[in-house]
């Protein structure tokens, strides 16, 4: 029935071809896929770009090998807390990070998939506590917002190439809890947030201080709104946003995601972008990695949007052997990695 | 979008914000 449906739009010959199946990877001992993600690795001078698959009570990095297939090198296993998300570290090798917890995430940890003084590969705890959210930053950094009963701490950690964590360091916290962050690209020393009633945060995070400079508001109409990427231009801070709590409306549609551009001088801020759900879907896990977005919906397909255009550019439906569950952006926009429920991991060229 | 919508932009508003907020 849910093939049916998407029949027309399929039919679409650029949303048909734009995304090809590369190849396909199959943990048999895992039967509970909670996420994926692509990481590099680096060893004896040559570096690949390896897959990271995580189940509830494990780890396992993969390799590709000869005539598409991969290899399993490595699976860590984790104890008695469920692994809920790999965190990726932008542009950094040999590194994987993993946030673990029931209903909300209670400790992050590294993966270290190499160390060179023992040949081995290692975990070590980052944090504990009552995290809100986390991120991955460039040069093996990790932001995460957690909460106590009296106050937030928002911190700022690292870790050394041996896989020692360094000294962290505290942002000043806003008054409502961060629910997520986003580098702003190509300003080493900004980072913004969003907060749970729905203002945009912007920190300085350089060596000194952790300021918080600016509180923006979004908008009552998309509450819980999830910043996923920032940059700054012509004097403009343009905030891609997602939106998994907003109502559907005659005008907008479904809204999936939106391109804010804020004037961080005067608070003020207008939409510059807005993509929907295809129509007749619903719900969203969404990742974006530059001016590409992609998300799961309830019906088991993956969507993927141009949020410059504002465009939905492709629809992969659900396969013969089940519901799509998980997609994620691979270290570029390249490739997608899709997952499904049983382990099954395809990545597609984009 | 236009400049009277969104106020007077400055290229530089990551530093002013910065000198401007209490270290």
């Amino acid at each position: 029935d849910v093939a049916e449906q998407l029949t027309p739009v399929l039919l679409d010959g650029l949303r048909e071809e734009s995304l090809q199946l590369v190849s396909k990877l199959k943990d048999s001992s895992s039967s509970c896929a909670v996420d994926v993600s692509a990481v590099w690795w680096e060893a004896a001078g040559s570096r690949e770009l390896c897959v990271v698959t995580a189940c509830e009570s494990s780890v396992s990095l993969w390799k590709p090998l000869a005539s598409d297939r991969w290899g399993k090198v490595y699976t860590w296993q984790l104890g008695e807390i469920p692994v809920i998300q790999i965190v990726p570290l932008p542009e950094t090798c040999n590194l994987v990070c993993i946030a673990l917890g029931d209903l909300e995430i209670g400790e992050i940890r590294w993966l270290l998939l190499y160390s060179s003084e023992n040949d081995s590969f290692k975990q070590s705890l980052v944090k504990t506590g009552n995290i809100k959210a986390v991120l991955g930053l460039k040069d093996r950094r990790l932001v995460s917002s957690s909460r106590t009963m009296q106050e937030q701490q928002v911190e700022i950690v690292s870790l050394s190439e041996t896989g020692r964590s360094k000294d962290g360091q505290t942002l000043m916290p806003p008054e409502e809890t961060v629910l997520a962050f986003a580098e702003v690209e190509g300003m080493r020393d900004a980072l913004v947030g969003t907060t749970a009633v729905n203002s945009i945060v912007v920190w300085s995070v350089n060596l000194k201080t952790g300021q918080l400079l600016k509180k923006m508001p979004v908008g009552y109409s998309y509450p819980a709104s999830i910043c996923h990427r920032a940059y700054s231009e012509s004097g403009l801070l343009f905030v891609v946003l997602s939106h998994p709590h907003a109502k559907e409306s005659e005008s907008c549609g479904n809204p999936a995601f939106r391109v804010i551009a804020f004037n961080p001088k005067t608070a003020r801020s207008t939409g510059v972008m807005f993509s929907s759900l295809p129509p007749g879907h619903a719900g969203r896990q969404g990742d974006v990695k530059d001016a590409s977005a992609a998300a799961v919906l309830t019906s088991g397909a993956i969507a993927v949007w141009d949020l410059l255009l504002g465009q939905c550019t492709a629809l992969l439906p659900p396969g013969p052997e089940g519901s799509w569950a998980l997609a994620r952006w691979a270290t570029t926009t390249a490739c997608l990695l899709a997952g499904q429920g049983d382990g099954t991991v395809c990545l597609y060229r984009y | 979008c236009s400049e009277s919508d969104l106020g007077p932009i400055s290229l530089n508003w990551f530093e002013e914000l910065s000198a401007e907020a209490p270290s």
